[in-house]
C-alpha cells in the first residue's frame, strides 16, 4: 500500500534529514500509480501530483525533521482538501412541496437511491413522496412503487404515457393534496452525450425548480467518471453527488475525479441494496481508501 | 546515425494520456509501452501513426490471446438434443437482465428455442422486468415469487426447458458485489443445482461489465472465474464515452474470451465481438 511504499523510499533518511531529488521524484511516481490503479481520473492526477510536488519541495518538507512523513501528510491533506469542499447537508429551505432530483447514467443505483433517500427524511420528521419519472425501462416504476410499498412511503401513480416534465407537475399537485413536504424524483438513466435527453432533464428541472439536483453515480467508475460528470454538471448545475455501491472494494477514485471537475460536494454515499444503507459522506475516510 | 534509441517523452506521454483514460490501467500500460520501445524502430521513433500502429497491435493480440478459448461460435451438439443452460452473473446494475433479452433475440433470429429463467428473486421487480422483455421476444420465461429460492426456480426451469425441447435456457441471477461471500455461496447453489437437474448444466456461465467500470472489473472477473468458472464476457454500455479498456488486462490475466459487447438499450444494440474494431475505437 502506498504509505508504506512511501515509508521505504525515505527509510534511508533518518538522521540525515534532507530528501534528495531523487527520493521526491520515486515518491511522486508511487502516488501516481497509486492514484491511477484507484481509478482516479488520468488529468485530475496529473494536476493533484502538480500540487503535491509544489509542496514536497518546499520549507516545510526541507526544514521537517521527518521528511518522509511529511509528504504522506502532504498527500493526505491534498485529497482530504480536494474532497472535503462544499456543502454536505440536503438543501432543505424553500417553498413546499421541496423537490430532489435524481440523475445519473444508466444502472447506477438512482431507483434504488431515491427510495433510501425518502427512507432518510422520513426518518428525519420529512414527508416525502417518490416520484417515478422513468418511463422508459420495463418496470421502472413498478420497482418504484415496490421500494416505496416496503418502507411504506407513498409512491405517485405516474402515467407512463405522460411526458416526464407533466408526471412531475402532477404529481407537485398530488403532494400538496396528500400533506408531503419533499419530491424525491427518479428520472430514466441516460448517457451523458444523449443531447435529447440531457435536454429533456433541463425541462424537468426548469419545471419542478428542485432544491437538489443530484448525480447519482457509481463507486466503481472509472475515467469516464469525469465525462459523466462534466456534462451533467454543464446541463443541470448539479448540487450534489451520492456515490452508490461504496460497500465494495472499489477503490473508489471516481470520488476524487468527480469532486475536482466539478467543485461539487458527495453529500451521501450507498453502501448496500437495502433502503437504510445510506449513510453521510466522509472526506478523510474516503481519501485514506483510495491512496489504499 | 541518429543518437535517439527512445521514442520521444512528450509522444509517449500522448500515447500514455490514450491508454489510461481508456481505463487500460497501470500494469498493461506499462507492457504496451515498453513492448512499443522493444519493437519500434529507428525512423519511427517520431511517428506518431506508426507508433499508434504499433500499439494497437500489441493490444490485439493481448485480446486474442484470450479470445482463443471461445466457444461462441461453437456449433452446440444438436444431435444430443440437449438444452444449452448459460447463467448470467455479475455485480449490480451491469445491464444483465438487458442483456439475456439481447442475447435470447440474437439467437432466436437464427431459429433457435430459447426460455428465460427469472432467477432474481431478489430485487424490487427484476421478474416484471424479465418477464416485459420475455414478452417483447417472445420467449416464454420461468417465474415464482419474489422471495423464492433462485435456485427452486432454475430447477423447474430446467425440467421445463427439457420438457418443451428448448435449445436455450438463459438465466438471470440478481446482482451481487462479489465481496459479499454469501451472494456467491448463493450463486455456487444454483449451479449446483442446476448440475443435478442437467448434468453439465450450466453449460455457460457468463459475466456481463460494463464498460464504465474502472479497474475493479479485474476484480470482479477473478471472484467470480474463481468461484464459479466463468465461460464468457459480454461487455455493456460501449454507447457512452467509456472505452472498456480494462478487458484487456482481464484478457490477457484470465484468459477469459469476450462474447459480445452492447452498445445501447435496445434489443439489437448488440454485436459480436472483434477485437481490432474495439482496440480501433479507443483510439478514436
Ligand atoms: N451493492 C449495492 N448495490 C446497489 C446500491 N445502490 C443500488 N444498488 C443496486 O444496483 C442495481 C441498480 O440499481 P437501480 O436503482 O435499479 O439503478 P438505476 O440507476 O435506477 O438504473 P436505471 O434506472 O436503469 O438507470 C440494483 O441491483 C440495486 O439494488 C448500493 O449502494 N450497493
Ligand atoms: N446505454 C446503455 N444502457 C444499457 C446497456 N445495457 C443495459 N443498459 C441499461 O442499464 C440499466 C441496467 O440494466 P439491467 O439489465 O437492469 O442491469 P442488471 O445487471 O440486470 O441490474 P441488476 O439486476 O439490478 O443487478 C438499464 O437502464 C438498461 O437499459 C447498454 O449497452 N447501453
Ligand atoms: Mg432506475
Ligand atoms: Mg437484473
Amino acid at each position: 500500500i502506498l504509505t508504506e511504499k512511501l515509508s521505504k523510499i525515505f527509510q534511508g533518511l533518518k538522521g540525515k534529514g534532507r530528501l534528495s531529488k531523487e527520493n521526491i521524484q520515486e515518491a511522486l511516481k508511487q502516488i501516481r500509480l497509486a492514484l491511477l490503479e484507484a481509478d482516479v481520473n488520468y488529468k485530475v492526477v496529473k494536476n493533484l501530483l502538480e500540487e503535491i510536488r509544489q509542496r514536497a519541495l518546499g520549507q516545510e518538507v526541507l526544514e521537517s525533521l521527518t521528511p518522509g512523513q511529511q509528504v504522506i501528510k502532504i498527500v493526505s491533506e491534498e485529497l482530504t482538501r480536494l474532497m472535503g469542499e462544499g456543502r454536505r447537508e440536503l438543501n432543505l429551505s424553500g417553498k413546499e412541496p421541496l423537490s430532489l432530483l435524481l440523475v445519473g447514467l444508466q444502472g447506477s443505483g438512482k431507483t434504488t437511491t431515491a427510495g433510501k433517500l425518502a427512507n432518510y427524511l422520513r426518518k428525519n420528521g420529512y414527508h416525502p413522496y417518490l416520484v417515478p419519472v422513468d418511463i422508459q425501462r420495463p418496470a421502472a416504476i413498478e420497482q418504484l412503487w415496490k421500494i416505496g410499498e416496503e418502507i411504506s412511503i407513498p409512491v405517485h401513480p405516474s402515467d407512463s404515457t405522460d411526458r416526464p416534465e407533466d408526471i412531475c407537475l402532477k404529481a407537485k399537485e398530488a403532494a400538496l393534496r396528500i400533506g408531503a413536504d419533499i419530491l424525491v424524483i427518479d428520472t430514466a438513466g441516460r448517457l451523458h452525450i444523449d443531447e435529447q435527453l440531457m435536454e429533456e432533464l433541463l425541462r424537468i428541472k426548469d419545471v419542478i425548480h428542485p432544491t437538489e439536483s443530484l448525480l447519482v453515480a457509481d463507486a466503481m467508475t472509472g475515467q469516464d467518471a469525469v465525462n459523466l460528470a462534466v456534462k451533467f454538471n454543464q446541463v443541470l448545475d448539479i448540487t450534489g453527488i451520492i456515490l452508490s455501491k461504496m460497500e465494495g472494494d472499489a477503490r473508489g477514485g471516481a470520488a476524487l475525479s468527480i469532486m475536482a471537475v466539478t467543485n461539487k460536494p458527495i453529500k451521501f454515499v450507498g453502501i448496500g441494496e437495502k433502503l437504510d444503507e445510506l449513510e453521510p459522506f466522509y472526506p478523510d475516510r474516503m481519501s485514506s481508501r483510495i491512496l489504499g | 546515425l541518429s543518437g535517439k534509441k527512445a521514442v520521444d517523452s512528450s509522444l509517449l506521454e500522448e500515447l500514455e494520456e490514450i491508454l489510461f483514460t481508456s481505463d487500460i490501467g497501470v500494469e498493461i500500460t506499462e507492457q504496451l509501452i515498453e513492448r512499443l520501445q522493444r519493437r519500434v524502430d529507428r525512423k519511427s521513433l517520431d511517428n506518431p501513426e506508426q507508433l499508434k500502429t504499433i500499439l494497437k497491435e500489441e493490444m490485439i493480440s493481448f485480446l486474442e490471446a484470450g479470445q482463443e478459448l471461445s466457444a461462441v461460435n461453437e456449433i452446440p451438439d444438436k444431435a444430443r438434443n440437449i438444452v444449452e443452460v448459460i447463467m448470467f452473473v455479475g455485480v449490480n446494475g451491469v445491464g444483465k437482465t438487458t442483456t439475456i433479452a439481447k442475447v435470447a433475440h440474437y439467437f432466436q433470429a437464427q431459429g433457435q428455442k430459447v426460455m428465460l429463467v427469472a432467477a432474481d428473486t431478489f430485487r424490487a421487480a427484476a421478474i416484471e422486468q424479465l418477464q416485459i422483455w420475455g414478452d417483447r421476444v417472445g420467449a416464454e420465461v420461468i417465474s415464482q415469487k419474489r422471495g423464492a429460492d433462485p435456485a427452486a426456480v432454475v430447477f423447474d426451469a430446467i425440467s421445463a426447458a427439457k420438457a418443451r425441447k428448448m435449445d436455450k435456457l438463459f438465466i438471470d441471477t440478481a446482482g451481487r458485489l462479489h465481496t459479499k461471500l454469501n451472494l456467491m455461496e448463493e450463486l455456487k447453489k444454483v449451479q449446483r443445482v442446476a448440475n443435478q437437474q442437467l448434468s453439465g448444466a450450466p453449460h455457460q456461465v457468463t459475466l456481463v461489465l460494463d464498460a464504465t467500470t474502472g479497474q475493479n472489473a479485474i476484480a470482479q472477473a477473478q471472484v467470480f472465474a474463481q468461484s464459479l468458472g466463468v465461460t464468457d464476457i459480454i461487455l455493456t454500455k460501449l454507447d457512452g464515452t467509456a472505452k472498456g479498456g480494462v478487458v484487456i488486462a482481464i484478457s490477457q490475466r484470465l484468459h477469459i474470451p469476450i462474447s459480445f459487447i452492447c452498445t445501447g438499450e435496445g434489443l439489437e444494440d448488440f454485436e459480436i465481438f472483434n477485437p481490432r474494431e474495439f482496440v480501433e475505437a479507443i483510439f478514436d
